[in-house]
C-alpha cells in the first residue's frame, strides 16, 4: 500500500458515497445516468468475486463490501425507489457499443485465459470506458448539478491518483500491469475535458453547462 | 520481475 493507492481509493470511496448521499437526500437521480451505474455495478461483481475465495487483507475486503452494496444500493434508488426522478430521455448511450468490443478485448487480451482472469480484465476494460454514458448525458442535457460535478470529480481523481500508484510500485517494488495501466490511462484521460470545466467554472462557483 | 501488481488492488 502506498499513499497514491490509499488516497485514491479513498477519492473512489467519496466519490460512491457523494452520489449516494446526493439521490437519498434529494430523493432526486435528476442528471444521473443509471446506465453507467449498472456498468459499475457490473464492474465490481466481475471484479470482487475473489471476495469469498481468497483474503488478501481486513482493508481489501471491506472496501469491496462497501463497493458492491453501494453500487447496488445506487441502482436501487435510480431504477427503483426514485425511478420517477430518473432521466430516461437523456439517458440514452448506447451500452451495447462499449459491452462488445470490451467482452471481446477480455478474451482476446489478458494476462491468461481462465475465467476469474478473463472476469478482472472484462471489469478493468469495463471500468475504464463506464464513465461514458454520465458523460454524454450531462454533453446531452448541457449542464450538470454542482453536486454531481464533485462525485465525478473524485471519480476521476481516483485512477488518475492510481496511475500514480502503479508508478511508485513499478519504481520500489518491480510491479506492472500494462493491462491495469493502459484501461487506466484510457480512463483518466477520459476525463480530461471534465476535469478542465471543472477547474474552470465549479472551482470558480460557476454552474458546469456546455458548450464551454 | 514485472509480473501483475493489481490483483491486491481494489
Amino acid at each position: 500500500m502506498n499513499i497514491f493507492r490509499l488516497t485514491g481509493d479513498l477519492s473512489h470511496l467519496a466519490a460512491i458515497i457523494i452520489l449516494l448521499l446526493k439521490i437519498w437526500k434529494t430523493r432526486s437521480c435528476a442528471g444521473i445516468s443509471g446506465k453507467s451505474q449498472i456498468l459499475f455495478a457490473l464492474v465490481f461483481t466481475t471484479r470482487y468475486l475473489d471476495l469469498f475465495s481468497s483474503f488478501i487483507s481486513l482493508y481489501n475486503t471491506v472496501m469491496k463490501v462497501i463497493y458492491i452494496m453501494c453500487a447496488y444500493a445506487t441502482v436501487y434508488l435510480i431504477y427503483g425507489k426514485f425511478k420517477a426522478t430518473y432521466d430516461g430521455n437523456h439517458d440514452t448511450f448506447r451500452v451495447e457499443f462499449l459491452l462488445i468490443p470490451v467482452v471481446l478485448l477480455a478474451v482476446l487480451i489478458n494476462h491468461a485465459f481462465a475465467p476469474m482472469e478473463i472476469l478482472w480484465t472484462f471489469s478493468i476494460y469495463l471500468e475504464s470506458v463506464a464513465i461514458l454514458p454520465q458523460l454524454f448525458m450531462i454533453s446531452k442535457t448541457g449542464e450538470a448539478e454542482t453536486i454531481t460535478t464533485h462525485y465525478l470529480f473524485f471519480l476521476g481523481l481516483y485512477r488518475t491518483l492510481y496511475l500514480f500508484n502503479w508508478i511508485w510500485r513499478f519504481y520500489f517494488e518491480g510491479f506492472f500491469d500494462l493491462i491495469a495501466v493502459v484501461a487506466g490511462l484510457v480512463q483518466t484521460i477520459l476525463y480530461c475535458d471534465f476535469f478542465y470545466l471543472y477547474i474552470t467554472k465549479v472551482l470558480k462557483g460557476k454552474k458546469l453547462s456546455l458548450p464551454a | 520481475s514485472l509480473h501483475r501488481a493489481a490483483k491486491d488492488e481494489l
